[in-house]
């Protein structure tokens, strides 16, 4: 049972999130910690810590109007500048993969997909 | 179709009906495959949704559908970006040739898709960063992009080619002068190179005797040209049969 691998995760997540402002990245975080313990219910269906963490996320999702459906993972982004707060934190960088990639991975690794003819 | 996944392997697939290509956090495309000539299970796409999810305060949720005949160059609500919020052109759908190819590209999580329509079917190529691709659980489903078909779904093209280059009986009908030679003298015309994109070109003349197969190949070249990351893996050849001159089998 992976139980506190999944809170690990999640108090990383939301460490320095100021709930009330952050709600979308706390919803999101929450999300990824429901998945994370969705993973372990077979392995953990005996254990109490797995249990009382299924319950708080419900609780949390509820008392922050978090819908279960949606991202799982922030997008990449930089650290935030005092500008960044300044001005918007929903500010158009978080909107471009690349930009917001630029100081953690400067290139990321790209797939490609196709499908034609008969 | 014949289909290439996000980990280079090359498949030909029956997948009659609609089926998923990509289910992520992200983004759902689901293609629909109709059959193409009587008396072979082969089948070409008919249509194709794309579902951009809701993205936080970048976009909102936006639909792009595709059929024969009708390949718009705005999502299914008239729009050509991705809403009102605050980052909503970092969704755009971009019409490159009318009614033939249409590019919409999704900044806000790297990806490009191409959708083209060529002759009578549809064909899709899309460029997405593998932290994207692979943003999704484990148990979300069947995704054709990234383990490839079933392997019941799965086509063996060397039977066609063991009959010694004869059309499947029902194709055969309708194209009887539609010969190996012939065949391969038109894809050769489009694609040099004897690589799996050649043999599909092959393939596809042969059991339907349409022409314009040879371009959808092309075409589906061109975009790995533009949207794959390693030009080393532009071509991919057959695993079993012989070897192009100069490239030796691994």
């Amino acid at each position: 049972c992976r139980i506190l691998k999944c809170n690990s995760e999640y108090l990383a997540a939301t460490s320095g999130l100021h709930v009330d402002e952050e709600s979308v990245e706390f919803c999101i975080a929450l999300r990824a910690y429901s998945q994370c313990t969705r993973k372990t219910a077979r392995a953990c269906r005996g254990d109490l810590a797995y249990h009382s963490a299924v319950h708080g996320i419900e609780d949390l999702m509820s008392q922050h109007n978090c819908s279960k459906v949606g991202p799982t993972h922030p997008p990449p982004r930089t650290q935030p500048t005092s500008l960044d707060f300044m001005v918007h934190s929903d500010a158009p960088e978080m909107c471009n993969y690349e930009k917001s990639l630029q100081q953690k991975a400067p290139h990321p690794n790209y797939t490609h997909c196709g499908l034609f003819g008969d | 179709p014949h289909l290439r996944t996000f980990t280079d392997d090359f498949q030909t697939c029956k997948v009659r009906g609609a089926w998923p290509l990509i289910d992520n956090d992200y983004l759902f495309v689901q293609v629909t495959n109709v059959a193409v000539v009587q008396g072979s299970s082969a089948t070409a796409t008919s249509k194709l949704t794309v579902i951009f999810k809701n993205f936080q305060n970048c976009v909102d949720q936006k639909v792009y559908q595709a059929e024969t005949d009708d390949l718009p160059a705005a999502f299914i609500d008239g729009s050509r970006n991705g809403g009102e919020k605050h980052g909503a052109n970092s969704l755009t759908v971009t019409e490159k040739a009318a009614g033939q190819y249409i590019e919409i590209q999704a900044k806000y999580i790297g990806t490009t898709i191409v959708v083209r329509q060529v002759g009578r079917y549809l064909t899709f190529a899309v460029r997405m960063p593998e932290l994207i691709m692979r943003s999704f659980e484990d148990n979300q489903g069947l995704q054709l992009c990234l383990k490839g078909c079933p392997t019941n779904e799965r086509m063996d093209w060397r039977l066609v080619e063991a009959d010694g280059g004869h059309l499947p009986s029902q194709a055969a009908v309708a194209h009887p002068s539609f010969m190996r030679e012939t065949a391969t003298a038109k894809c050769r015309e489009k694609l040099p190179v004897d690589d799996l994109y050649f043999r599909s070109c092959v393939f596809d003349l042969l059991t339907t005797g349409d022409l314009n197969f040879t371009l959808a190949a092309y075409y589906a070249f061109e975009d790995v040209k533009n949207l794959h990351s390693n030009k080393e893996k532009f071509h991919i050849y057959e695993r079993t049969a012989d070897f192009p001159p100069g490239n030796s089998a691994p």
